[in-house]
């Protein structure tokens, strides 16, 4: 599903060069769940933008379910994003001025789903993540745990094939980091992809394999022992 | 140095009425590592925010070093956060137009230092927390530990009194959370007063001792075995 081939990123800033990523070649098939692990700044979440198609790599290309993405147009990107994958961000980008349930339900909104269909899907979504009494607040009115959980309910919602999600549990204690990957874990098994970048090498062990990323570089893969 | 009788702090929304604290009574003495733990949404940064001046509680008093702080203008408020207290925010806070650097030299500025030894200040902070090479990029040109470093730097940099740090590991790998901890313990065997919230009780078994809130109550106070 994902193929990328000597990916590299470089930002220029002001005279100093940040190879951001350096030469990635990294495979998923479709139904993996895969784990990225690695230092503060190693280029994880820069990895992470560029397979969902939110930024473009310096060198290298991407192959998203066969097709070349960099000779795609805008709109056949945006398309593909809001078909194919679900992103749960580093740090939310939840719509300040809309609740809790008017976030989760934007991605069924591009979809064309109809507002009563949509109203319901979206409260499932974040029953599912135990928000079903926080549904009204905005982002403000919400605990960081919480606002973490209505972005994962928002990648959800519209059950993409593809689910990439950068440190999904990093804001919330164990019960509810345990009920997430429980989430997870049902959804692969029932046949979705998965990229997940960790920290925690404890939600590491409860994917399927791993790569571990050092300096914008893959240094290590490994398959996880089930 | 901290005490809070009976504290509490009510959210209405639209007929919704939430119990973020509940009669909270704490003490903290100086020079005390405190953590406090609990489940996502319990009330732990709403309790730091009273804590930290940032917010007044519904009922209840809070006497910061024998002040009542209710009592007090929100001039001599900010006077009071600028000279006693580093804050460390879940979602960092930090200014998006201004550097690394820039962002650490604010608390400096209040304070009236000059421009020479503000920069060699901030500079030395952003060392401490392994960012030498970054102190020219700004918020969104950083990865999301690093941003969480920018604000442990500037929350550390004027030398204050008492440090109030909400989740400062979240988005660290665990060389890098070492690495703050062992900073954090360091300013506390200096004499500094350190409220620290955290999910992981990994983190809150490497301070004096914890609080255990649940739904705005505290529910457990523990010594940690040294
Ligand atoms: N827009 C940018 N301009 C310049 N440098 C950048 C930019 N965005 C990221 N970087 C740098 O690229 C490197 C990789 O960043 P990235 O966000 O991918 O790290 P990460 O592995 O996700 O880190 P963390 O675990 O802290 O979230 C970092 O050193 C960062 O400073
Ligand atoms: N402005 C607000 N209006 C209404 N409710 C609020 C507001 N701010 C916070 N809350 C609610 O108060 C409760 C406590 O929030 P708080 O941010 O203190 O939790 P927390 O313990 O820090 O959680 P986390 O571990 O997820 O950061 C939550 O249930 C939240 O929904
Ligand atoms: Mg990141
Ligand atoms: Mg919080």
């Amino acid at each position: 599903m994902i193929l990328t081939e000597n990916i590299s990123k470089l930002y220029k800033l002001e005279g100093v060069e940040v190879h951001a990523l350096r030469g990635i070649n990294m495979t998923v098939a479709k139904g993996d769940f895969l784990s990225v692990i690695g230092p503060s700044g190693s280029g994880k979440s820069t990895l992470m933008n560029i397979i969902g198609c939110l930024d473009t790599p310096t060198a290298g290309c991407y192959l998203l379910n066969g097709h070349e993405v960099s000779s795609l147009s805008d709109n056949r990107l945006a398309e593909i994003r809001n078909q194919l994958i679900g992103f749960v961000f580093q740090s939310f980008n939840l719509l300040p001025r809309l609740s809790a349930l008017e976030n989760v339900e934007l991605p069924l909104i591009y979809r064309g789903m109809g507002g009563r269909e949509r109203q319901e899907t979206a409260l499932s979504a974040l029953e599912n993540v135990g928000l079903g009494d926080r549904i009204g607040h905005r982002p403000t009115q919400l605990s960081g745990g919480q606002q973490q959980r209505v972005a994962i309910a928002r990648a959800l919602v519209g059950n993409p094939p593809l689910i990439l999600a950068d440190e999904p549990t990093g804001n919330l204690d164990s019960t509810s980091g345990k009920e997430v990957m429980t989430l997870l874990q049902k959804l692969h098994s029932e046949g979705k992809t998965i990229v997940l970048i960790t920290h925690d090498m404890d939600i590491a062990m409860q994917s399927q394999r791993y790569v571990r990323i050092h300096d914008g570089e893959i240094v290590e893969e490994k398959v996880v022992p089930s």
